[in-house]
């Protein structure tokens, strides 16, 4: 990716990086829709011999032999068995029945977690710069799953059992829409088991934001990443006939003529009841052709409305937010002259062109702006919380890059995805929680690399301690979809800083053990622990189980509205020492609400050795709130030179 | 529709195998058998699930989990890119 490295600070602290021959030493496997190893972000200059551990290979099928694999890309298998037994047989002219990417997904997926830097990268121009991946000495091995029909559960877990086998050390899965029980998820389950083998497995949140309980990947031993943006745009404006200018963004490659253009609405050229949606067919051409056709987002794909509005003779669309959308922009490498803009400047020019006669526009394109403030911001489409499977564990766990995200593109299909689109480019910009995932993945290689005895939970509880919730200059972090501050249920425990992660002080560490007694404050079966975790395992009757004290680096609860008193919650956790061999730490407890009561103890934690490990209660009374209520609040622990801070969210 | 087949994940309680089985593989297969003379098994599970996958009709897979050892017979499910 282009300026996410510099974004998240990669950039400057080299010196504080781990040494390159370790990260060479990781393995982060992806599973998605393949890989296009032509592409540059798999050239292996430099790096050195395969891990002696790897156990992988590079499968020969359509377009794809061991030939494509090298230092880089050192492994590339497929999974289409259980596709083709539901879907019937792959019909190679459409998709390589191999691990080779025909979508584009998988490879700019692996290209940001772990891609070589490869400069002079950019779209059309757009976002240029060196395109690099997270943890660009680590080693990518590609597990294709997806396929033109979907992602089936059967291989699924044929490619994480294949990927636990073969040695990677992250898991990174851009997927979701498993089953809410965690014994029926596939995803969860193979991540049960990476897990217990020490390896990092991160998800993707879901895309179904801004809606509550939207979450997707939810089980405490997954990483979930939910999606903010970056300091960059992609500004292309809307000039009206009547002189007023609205921003929007797009990533047109042409050139603009800057002339005003007649301009229609597409409800107005349509016959359809909805043909507002510029779906395919719906747009009468006699009424398009040479004109500026104002398009509403929804339904159909963004990038196909302006195809639709191009094959009806259209000289160029302006895509209008509805209220599902809000204010957020995402970009488009669009085939003709369009921008998106914001739901407020849709309205603002439907009210043009509603009430002039003869309402004219022209687009004006203005490049790639870096430095947009505030940035990040919470994305609309960003999956949200509360969780509504496990209330007790606040999801998601924290946010990464996941808008307009430039990074490698197969060559076998154009930037928009659309069968009509025969332009060919080797970076694409996408949006999606798919691509913050992985920029989590490729930081946890990283964190791997410079401390290879932590497990997967220390690991996220570095990430996520060190997130943060507030800019340089002391605001809280935004969220798009409302224009307020974000809150733990958005962003988790904030955006994603490597640097701070690297050293944390102190972390959350979690063992098998530690999610089994979970299970068990779940009430599942010992059949349905068998199911998820492989073994018999029987909770103990006499002991009681508590959610609220899996030693998770967050804390949460769902409050009953109805009780009519205040509920009282006590939490158990435990601090591992991993900074300097002594040090003295302080809590502060912080609520924003006055509903919230939270008290510490002990509230200083002494440490007089590496790895010693100190625990403390927290207690959270919650007085009587209506339904729906949410609070909010946090707990640090700071020697006076590193902070460990976890968000608290509640729910009435 | 009950003899309309579709993929089911068969999870097995591999502490359950009967010693007559020297391999897992061979007990699920058996398993499988014992419940559908033409099911196929596509995989074959043994490192994040003990168990196997294979198209089976409804009526198979009541059977197949009311079987010893059968932990859960569960429908595929399509997961989407994010």
């Amino acid at each position: 990716t282009t300026r996410t490295p510099e974004f998240l600070g990669l950039d400057k602290s080299s010196s504080l990086l781990p040494a390159s021959e370790s990260v060479n030493e990781v393995v982060v496997g992806v599973l998605d829709t393949g890989v296009w190893p032509e592409s540059k972000s798999f050239d292996d200059t430099g790096l050195g011999a395969v891990p002696s551990g790897w156990r992988g290979a590079c499968e020969s099928g359509t377009n794809f032999t061991a030939a494509n694999c090298n230092r880089k890309l050192i492994g590339a298998r497929f999974f289409s068995k259980g596709y083709e037994a539901t879907m019937g047989p792959i019909d190679v002219s459409k998709e390589s029945k191999s691990a080779r990417d025909d979508d584009g997904h998988g490879t700019h997926t692996a290209s940001t977690a772990a891609g070589s830097a490869v400069d002079g990268a950019s779209l059309f121009g757009y976002a240029p710069g060196t395109a690099r991946g997270m943890a660009t000495r680590a080693r990518v091995a590609a597990y294709k799953v997806c396929w033109l029909g979907g992602c089936f559960s059967s291989d699924i877990l044929a490619a994480m059992e294949k990927a636990v086998v073969d040695g990677v050390n992250v898991l990174s899965l851009s997927l979701g829409g498993g089953s809410p029980d965690f014994y029926r998820d596939s995803v969860a389950i193979g991540a049960f088991a990476a897990a217990e083998k020490g390896i990092f497995v991160s998800c993707s949140a879901g895309n179904a934001g801004p809606s509550s309980m939207s979450l997707s990947n939810v089980a405490p031993w997954i990483t979930t990443v939910g999606a903010g943006t970056l300091d960059r745009d992609f500004p292309a404006y809307v000039t009206l006939g009547n002189g007023k200018n609205f921003s929007g963004v797009s990533l047109y490659s042409g050139n603009s003529k800057g002339t005003l253009l007649p301009f229609v609405y597409a409800g107005n050229v349509s016959n359809a009841t909805n043909g507002n949606l510029c779906m395919m067919g719906t747009l009468d051409p006699a009424k398009v052709k040479g004109k500026i056709v104002l398009c509403d987002r929804g339904v159909n794909a963004r990038v196909q409305k302006g195809s639709v509005v191009q094959l009806a003779g259209g000289a160029g669309m302006v895509l209008a937010n509805t209220a599902a959308n809000g204010e957020e922009l995402v970009a488009d490498a669009h085939l003709l002259p369009a921008t998106a803009v914001g739901e407020k400047s849709g309205d603002a020019i439907k009210m043009y062109l509603f009430s002039d006669p003869n309402p004219t526009a022209t687009i004006l394109f203005e490049g790639t702006k870096v430095g947009i403030q505030p940035s990040p911001v919470v994305a609309a489409f960003s999956s949200r919380g509360p969780n509504s499977i496990t209330p007790a564990v606040l999801k998601p766990d924290m946010i990464a890059p996941g808008v307009n995200i430039l990074a490698g593109w197969t060559g076998g299909i154009g930037p928009t995805g659309l069968a009509v689109d025969d332009r060919r480019v080797a970076f694409n910009i996408i949006s999606g929680t798919s691509m913050s995932c992985p920029h989590v993945s490729g930081l946890a290689a990283l964190l791997k690399a410079a401390h290879p005895d932590w497990s997967p939970a220390a690991i996220r509880s570095a990430l996520m301690t060190t997130a943060y919730v507030a800019y340089k200059n002391g605001g809280k972090l935004q969220d798009v979809a409302t224009g307020k501050d974000s809150t733990p249920f958005d962003h988790g425990a904030g955006h994603v800083d490597p640097v701070s992660a690297l050293n944390p002080g102190l972390v959350y560490d979690l063992t098998v053990e530690d999610y089994l007694g979970f299970l068990c404050g779940l009430n599942y079966t010992s059949s349905q622990i068998n199911t998820l975790a492989r073994r018999n395992y029987t909770c103990d009757p006499s002991k009681s189980y508590s959610l609220y004290d899996l030693n998770y680096p967050s804390f949460a609860a769902s409050f009953d509205s109805t009780s009519g008193g205040p509920t009282t919650i006590k939490y158990t956790r435990t601090l591992t020492n991993v900074g300097a061999a002594t040090g003295t730490y302080k809590a502060t407890a912080s609520s924003g609400s006055a509903g919230l009561k939270i008290a510490v103890v002990p509230d200083t934690l002494s440490f007089s050795k590496a790895g010693e490990k100190k625990s403390f209660t927290v207690t959270v009374t919650g007085s009587a709130m209506p339904a729906s209520t949410n609070a909010f609040g946090q707990l640090e622990w700071s020697d006076g030179k590193q902070t460990v801070r976890s968000p608290m969210a509640f729910s009435w | 529709q009950q003899q309309e087949r579709r993929t089911y994940i068969v999870h097995m309680a591999k502490s359950q195998m009967p010693a007559a089985f020297q391999h897992h593989a061979h007990w699920y297969d058996s398993s499988l058998k014992s419940v559908s003379g033409s099911a196929q098994m596509i995989y074959s599970y043994d490192t994040v699930v003990h168990g196997f996958s294979a198209r089976l009709t409804a009526e198979e897979a009541g059977s197949l989990e009311a079987r010893h050892g059968i932990l859960a017979v569960m429908p595929e499910l399509r997961y989407e890119l994010h």
